[in-house]
């Protein structure tokens, strides 16, 4: 799964997110990635949130628009994100299952997984882009 | 308060020794979607810039999406994709697509050119093909060899491969 969030000059927030899905999944099998509130949220104002993991259990928890419900609550974005992946991780007692990335209406970036792989990255207008591949980096 | 950021992820799952082997193309990857979408941000908006960063990753053929997309129990490539613009809270989205590997810009299509929010499998097909998308390419032989692995590693360990399959991913977790 790949996915992109972005805070334009205007204020706009956007996110998306795009996959091919888990290895031998039955034909006709439909994770998180394409639902809103699942794999995916923008909202101006609030939060853009684009998801990856086990699809089931991202799609069951709405991970996406409890990430945003938080932020709307007051919580800082980088918590929302922790929260809601140790959410995940105790509720199916799993790990490797979730990673998370977000941006809120100022810019603050939060980034979190319960993973050893989470290959991600950022930048920012006059800014060095930034990348990572495993958990711990 | 920043403004033009964007941040992206190209998937999370257990650990792999190839992971560190294909760290240089992974990177690689990563960076131009950075610049994709920042180019996109520079002279659009966010949503032109998700997608642009997005976009970048699926024709990469690096990342689970896309050409480098996984294998279903069947052998093919069957794609899901989303976008969402907070200004409006305007959403599109595809599923289990098989016609073309740019799953992301067909999905703002459906956001932009239908009174629809999602289109999925043989409709999502069709949509592609009426608006002229590019045709998938063939799996490249790396993903057909990692295919024929793990269902034959699956059928060693027994499993009805039509039934519990969540059963297999927890085996393999791979994203």
């Amino acid at each position: 799964t790949v996915g992109a969030v972005a805070l334009d000059r205007d204020g706009n927030l956007a996110a998306a997110t795009s996959t091919g899905g888990l290895w031998l999944k039955l034909p006709g099998r439909v994770g998180d990635t394409p639902l809103p509130g699942a794999g995916v949220y923008a909202e101006n104002g609030v939060v853009a949130v684009s998801a990856t993991g086990i699809g089931e259990l991202i799609a069951r928890y709405l991970a996406a628009a409890r990430v945003a419900f938080k932020v709307k609550s007051g919580v800082s974005v980088e918590q929302a994100v922790r929260d809601v992946v140790h959410e995940v991780t105790r509720l199916f007692s799993e790990e490797n299952t979730i990673g998370l990335i977000a941006l809120d209406a100022a810019g603050n970036i939060g980034i979190h997984s319960n993973c050893e792989v989470f290959l991600r990255g950022y930048t920012f207008k006059g800014g060095e882009p930034r990348v990572a591949l495993l958990g711990s980096e | 308060m920043l403004r033009e950021v964007l941040v992206i992820h190209g998937g999370a799952g257990r650990f792999r020794p190839s992971i560190l082997e294909e760290r240089v193309a992974i990177e690689e990857a990563l960076r131009s979607a950075l610049y994709d979408g920042m180019s996109a941000l520079s002279s659009g908006n966010a949503l032109d810039a998700v997608e642009a960063a997005v976009k970048s990753m699926e024709g990469s053929g690096v990342f689970n999406a896309g050409k480098g997309a996984s294998l279903n129990l069947l052998g093919e490539q069957a794609l899901d994709a989303s976008v969402m613009f907070g200004r409006d809270l305007s959403f599109g989205a595809v599923a289990s697509l098989k016609y073309t590997w740019n799953a992301v810009s067909l999905a703002r299509k459906v956001m932009e050119r239908t009174d629809h929010v999602f289109l999925v499998g043989y409709g999502a097909d069709k949509l592609a093909e009426a608006l002229g998308f590019e045709r998938t390419p063939p799996p490249p032989p790396r993903l057909l060899e990692r295919y024929r692995e793990l269902l034959e590693k699956a059928r060693s360990l027994g499993y009805d491969l039509w039934k519990r399959n969540f059963e297999i991913a927890r085996l393999f977790l791979p994203d």
